[in-house]
């Protein structure tokens, strides 16, 4: 229901917003929790020697500073891969809303994940050569996704698709502090590193089991205190 | 909160217990975990010679010193927290994005006059 005053000036001093409907029910992926647990632990700093006390502001299992960590899911994961062009295996377009990002906020990492769901036995031994491009532009609705403009943000060949792949796209120069995007929008493209006949319908199936997710790491200056000073 | 009746004249300044629970305040729903905290808060007195014996600042002993001797010319120091320890917190926000914050100073460890 409506918030009390006080109610809503404790949120905001906690930089938070009221919920706007139900609970959600996705799951609490494992990496946010292996944080939260992190986190709590270096919070009883008292039992640990003064050098091995956590940095304050600082996520140490990342190794980067940061004192608010977001896991974004892929916004167009429901949206079915549309038919590949080409050789290619997989041609997928990946969404996400960064809307929630706050100027005064540094982004320390966007780390995008990309798990195919350990496809069991899809061509273990087959190699394949991933694409990432950035979408650029609006993109005509019903257009086929090959005539959307793309620049080409990196490519990596992997022995399999069993372990998630983790992808910097700091380090790939896409974000800087200036350019904070409303929104992340990238195209992934899948092929067999080797020719060869696939399993029939395993391209498709591949399509289906794709979890993409970012994790964004941004530090808020204002919510870091300064260490107090030693007692004169 | 444990409250502390007034049964001794003047009890002395140091954290007292109080847990806040997200279920009380209705933030259950979102905020994943923790379920509370226990964010303390400090209470009692700084009378001479009881400030000294407290993590107090030297001005502070000065102070309940002053006010031992004349109180209608200096109140008494403050009991207020003087280490604290951080939480982290993890909810969803209104996109449906899992967020971990930390936030420092949320839980009162130890109090002192000042």
């Amino acid at each position: 229901g409506a918030l009390s005053p006080q109610a809503s000036a404790l949120l905001q001093t906690l930089g938070l917003s009221p919920p706007s409907g139900p609970p959600p029910t996705r799951p609490v992926p494992s990496v946010m929790w292996r944080l939260f647990q992190r986190g709590t632990e270096a919070a009883e700093p008292q039992d640990l020697p003064q050098e091995s006390q956590p940095l304050p502001c600082h996520v140490e299992e990342l190794g980067v500073p940061g004192n608010i960590v977001r896991h974004v899911l892929d916004g167009g994961a429901s949206a079915p891969p549309e038919p590949a062009s080409g050789s290619l295996c997989l041609e997928k377009p990946l969404f996400f809303n960064l809307s929630f990002l706050d100027l005064k906020e540094q982004l320390t990492l966007v780390r995008l994940e990309l798990n195919f769901g350990a496809p069991g036995d899809l061509a273990p031994d087959q190699g394949w050569e991933l694409s990432l491009a950035q979408a650029q532009g609006p993109r005509l609705w019903g257009q086929p996704l090959h005539w959307h403009q793309r620049e080409v943000l990196l490519s990596r060949t992997v022995p399999s698709l069993r372990d998630p792949l983790y992808f910097d796209m700091l380090s790939l120069g896409l974000m800087g502090n200036s350019t904070f995007p409303h929104n992340l929008s990238l195209v992934l493209e899948v092929l067999p590193a080797r020719e060869g006949a696939l399993p029939p319908g395993s391209c498709s199936m591949l399509g289906r089991s794709l979890e993409a997710s970012l994790l964004v790491v941004t530090l808020d200056p204002q919510l870091c205190q300064p260490a107090p000073r030693k007692r004169r | 909160a444990t409250h502390h009746s007034p049964d001794s004249p003047d009890p002395p300044c140091a954290a007292r217990q109080l847990y806040i629970n997200f279920q009380e305040v209705g933030w259950h729903n979102w905020i994943i975990a923790p379920r509370g905290f226990m964010a303390n808060y400090c209470q009692g007195h700084c009378f001479f010679p009881t400030a000294t014996k407290i993590s107090s600042l030297n001005h502070a002993v000065m102070q309940s010193l002053m006010h031992s001797v004349a109180p209608a010319t200096t109140p008494p120091p403050c009991c207020v927290p003087v280490k604290l320890s951080p939480i982290s917190v993890l909810f969803y926000d209104n996109s449906d994005n899992v967020v971990l914050r930390h936030y420092e100073d949320m839980v009162v460890d130890e109090c002192g006059c000042r």
